[in-house]
């Protein structure tokens, strides 16, 4: 069978489904100061992951803000700067409004996923960490 | 703050994958 390392550099997606692909990129990014990315990346996943219930709500509401204040609100953050301004005035509208939807961090998280797809993915399979492990 | 974090870090741990 192909080895876990080899897969990772198929495709991101290949590399998010493993979980030491996840911790050797989130290693890799952590020194390139961008790890922020990727928590923010499957923060979005696990926000839309929320089963709809009662339970669940006031969840959302508490999430929706955390993740907004954490990752978007702050301008100089490294998430906030590879998002478009009008997806993140969209994220403010909802969260600023209770507009509280599953697929609220979607464009959001499309667009991080885009930059490391184009920019710290490729990195990552040229990077002295990636290299080692093989 | 705390809790906070622990919500946020339960969130993302949620959408990882399981230990195959």
């Amino acid at each position: 069978p192909t080895p876990p390392y080899l897969k990772w550099a198929e495709s991101l997606h290949s590399l998010l489904d493993d979980q030491d692909g996840i911790q050797l990129f989130r290693t890799f990014l952590k020194q390139e100061e961008c790890a922020d990315m990727l928590d923010f990346w499957f923060a979005c996943s696990g926000f839309r992951k929320l089963e709809a219930n009662e339970i669940n709500e006031e969840k959302k509401v508490k999430l929706s803000k955390l993740i907004y204040k954490k990752y978007i609100l702050d301008n100089n953050g490294i998430v906030s700067r590879q998002i478009k301004p009008a997806t993140k005035s969209f994220i403010r509208d909802c969260v600023m409004k209770l507009h509280i939807d599953p697929a609220m961090f979607d464009q959001a998280q499309t667009e991080i996923q885009t930059m490391m797809e184009e920019n710290t993915y490729p990195l990552f399979l040229k990077s002295d960490i990636y290299l080692e492990y093989t | 703050i705390d809790s906070e974090d622990d919500l946020l870090q339960e969130c993302i741990s949620s959408a990882m994958p399981k230990k195959k």
